[in-house]
């Protein structure tokens, strides 16, 4: 390739940024860098189209570091764009894929909380929001969905790391997601990676009552984390957001299958049990594998089973 | 630069729903200022939990009298969040 990304470190918003161009100019016949809206702080919302032609067709959405500090997610949603890039044309899976069907890949769903983690605070989550009435700065951008809004599972207290913000759709970096989900109207599939501690999970988390295609996703989200375990043998724990960990209210995932885009899956990746979310930049590349391994899985499904 | 001398991350595993409401007590304790990476959920899961160093002793004090078992993931983030910047720099080198 003609960039020099060493995808097996960690890099600043700008690098990646830079790489997102680079992917766009090395393979400008099926890959293209959109803008779908501006962070808090004015930072460009940059999301990657894998497309080979045709207006609205049925898409795929991918994106990853909400919570900015889990570092590994933005690390793998970089090594994946490159992966789907060049496994068109030679991977027969992924061929057919783009052939039916476009990705759009949001690497990096919080940028001011990511360059927060770079240069004020490792530690930070959340946006960057300002909270008027605080002192206490930022919303949690997982519990600021239009699903179960405010619900159990979500705090009210601005300094709180699982602030839900003052409003659904608050955050612009939700916001954004949304009206480009809205405008679209045609995806069918809303995939997020997260870190860490090995779930694949699924509607509801606001509510614990199963979703109406809970055999479904129940069989593919365990397809998926076979697919995961067949690399390194890394298990992951399949169920929906209640029933696998706890209830929480106005999460992504729980905003998308309520909108009617059936396969709404989170990922949350691979823990050494030591470092948590501060994985060693040795295991991106691994953790990046065999994530693909699970998504390909449930991308396939999608491909065969358009709705 | 917010710095992490001194805290700990430990790896909370509890036994029943009893010591899992004890955690999230302690969830509510803002002066403590812990910072739950992985919250307290089911009993079979593990609550990981950022310390800081002047809220370890109380916190620890505080598992063991609730005979609720813990072991220590991180001695010390901010060595590891130094060895992270290490080879931050020392990938950017290679690249050049």
């Amino acid at each position: 390739s003609r960039s020099t990304f060493n995808y097996g470190t960690y890099h600043s918003l700008d690098a990646i940024y830079q790489e997102l161009d680079n992917l766009a100019a090395e393979y400008s016949d099926i890959v293209s860098k959109l803008q779908i809206g501006e962070s808090y702080e004015g930072r460009p919302l940059y999301v990657l189209r894998f497309s080979t032609g045709g207006e609205n067709r049925p898409a795929i959405w991918l994106d990853a570091g909400i919570h900015s500090r889990e570092w590994v997610t933005q690390a793998s949603a970089v090594w994946i764009a490159r992966q789907i890039a060049s496994d068109y044309g030679s991977d027969p899976s992924v061929t057919s894929l783009l052939n039916k069907m476009d990705i759009f890949l949001l690497p990096v769903s919080n940028p001011d909380g990511y360059v927060y983690t770079h240069t004020m605070n490792r530690m930070w989550r959340k946006t960057r929001s300002k909270n008027p009435g605080s002192l206490c700065v930022g919303v949690d951008p997982n519990r600021n969905w239009d699903a179960g809004f405010g619900g159990p599972g979500a705090s009210s207290s601005p300094c709180s790391d699982s602030y839900h913000g003052p409003s659904a759709n608050s955050e612009v970096e939700v916001k954004s997601v949304v009206d480009f989900i809205k405008n679209h109207g045609n995806v069918l599939a809303f995939l997020t990676l997260h870190s860490y501690s090995q779930l694949l999970m699924y509607p509801y988390g606001y509510k614990c009552t199963p979703p109406a295609d809970d055999a479904e996703l129940n069989a593919l989200g365990n397809a998926a984390a076979s697919a995961i375990q067949s690399l390194y043998g890394t298990t992951y724990q399949v169920g929906s957001i209640c029933s696998t960990i706890y209830q929480a209210s106005g999460g992504s995932i729980d905003w998308s299958y309520d909108y009617g885009i059936k396969y709404s899956f989170a990922f949350e990746l691979r823990d050494t049990g030591r470092y948590g979310f501060l994985l060693p930049a040795a295991q991106i590349i691994p953790t990046a594998k065999e994530t693909w391994l699970g998504l390909k899985k449930i991308m396939e499904h999608v491909r065969d089973n358009l709705y | 630069l917010e710095t992490f001398v001194g805290h700990q991350v430990l790896r909370i595993k509890t036994r029943n729903e009893e010591q899992l409401k004890q955690l999230r007590f302690l969830e509510t304790l803002e002066h403590l200022q812990l910072d739950f990476w992985l919250n307290p959920s089911a009993p079979a899961l593990p609550v990981d939990v950022r310390i800081p160093a002047s809220s370890l002793q109380a916190v620890k004090v505080f598992l063991e009298s609730q005979a609720i078992e813990y072991s220590i993931l991180i001695e010390d983030l901010q060595v590891v969040l130094d060895r992270e910047q290490q080879d931050m720099v020392a990938s950017q080198q290679v690249e050049r």
